[in-house]
């Protein structure tokens, strides 16, 4: 794991956060869910708690749908390429590519869409930069920068996790994994059918 | 573009599948060494100067494959365990061509990535050759 230069956090007195959708975007309540699905892996794992509110412009962490240049000099570049990116704390800017084949929901690994990007997969990766955490080299990491199309990968490698919690702290309801399992058990391929 | 439960999407409303990644051009590049020319290098100087391995203050790209290019696919390898040949070999062509965050993996010359370590050494289970 890694962090952004200078380490920037959330301040101690500021770690329930509140997130929002920007409301042009419509989105169903399909696709929020899965937004507040991927905030819940990372509150499970720190002190943090992450909560939905209606009022976007004074939620700390913005979530948005743009197309090519929106406006802060990083341009989205159309299919594949570029997915989305997200800034460091304290600014809590999200954005992701609106001409991505997103998948919010059903096996994204079975699509008949050979460009079919899992949401969820993606969310939780951003939403590691909305916190602080960098990039990884650790290949199962959901910190790792890339993404295959069609695949899913959604749980927090330890690498992810002591990331965090040397940001923030560890839930007091989170427990360390045996040291067991396979690395490979973080990839996960299969139907996200609420199983988590 | 979100498609919930995309399985069984109907083929019309399923977005033009022929499209090409931003990045498959990139192919053209494998077996490309230092020292040669290759029309559209300049793009891939681009892509590794929005990503941090270039620094910002560089403009203007050739199609060469020049110091800066190897030094800045070395880097590359290494942040991605890739083998650091400093070529456009396969790996590092497919790894290039991937979908990815658009956030740079290098802030201010700075890797944010852990360079060239090998996965294994970021684990906690990697507790052999303990020196008493």
């Amino acid at each position: 794991y890694s962090f952004f230069e200078g380490r920037p956090t959330w301040p101690e007195y500021h770690r329930d956060l509140t997130y929002a959708f920007l409301p042009d975007n419509e989105l169903s309540n399909t696709t929020k869910e899965v937004f507040t699905r991927a905030f819940e892996r990372w509150a499970a794992v720190t002190t943090l708690t992450f909560t939905e509110t209606d009022s976007y412009y004074e939620a700390d962490l913005k979530v948005a749908f743009y197309t090519g240049d929106h406006g802060d000099g990083e341009p989205f570049d159309g299919v594949l390429g570029t997915l989305a990116h997200a800034f460091s704390p304290t600014s809590g800017r999200f954005h992701l590519d609106g001409a991505e084949t997103w998948v919010a929901e059903g096996d994204v690994t079975k699509s008949s869409t050979s460009s079919a990007i899992d949401l969820e997969s993606v969310a939780v990766h951003e939403i590691g930069h909305l916190l602080g955490l960098g990039h990884s080299s650790v290949e199962e990491a959901i910190m790792y920068p890339t993404i295959s199309a069609k695949t899913r990968k959604v749980e927090l490698a330890s690498d992810d996790i002591q990331g965090i919690q040397e940001l923030y702290g560890a839930n007091s309801n989170y427990t360390t994994p045996p040291s067991s399992s396979s690395p490979n058990s973080h990839q996960e391929n299969t139907s996200n059918g609420g199983d988590h | 573009r979100i498609h919930p439960n995309i399985s069984p999407t109907p083929p019309w409303q399923v977005p033009n599948d022929t499209a090409k990644g931003a990045w498959d051009s990139f192919k053209n590049f494998t077996g490309c060494r230092p020292g040669q020319k290759s029309d559209g290098l300049s793009k891939l100087k681009d892509y590794f100067k929005n990503f941090g391995y270039i620094p910002d203050s560089q403009h203007n790209f050739t199609d060469d494959f020049d110091d800066e290019l190897e030094s800045a696919i070395k880097t590359y390898q290494k942040n991605f365990n890739l083998n650091v040949t400093g070529e456009l070999d396969d790996k590092t062509i497919e790894n290039l061509m991937k979908s990815r965050c658009g956030n740079a993996d290098i802030v201010n010359g700075t890797s944010t990535m852990n360079s060239g370590k090998p996965a294994s050494s970021n684990s906690s289970l990697n507790f052999h050759a303990v020196r008493h």
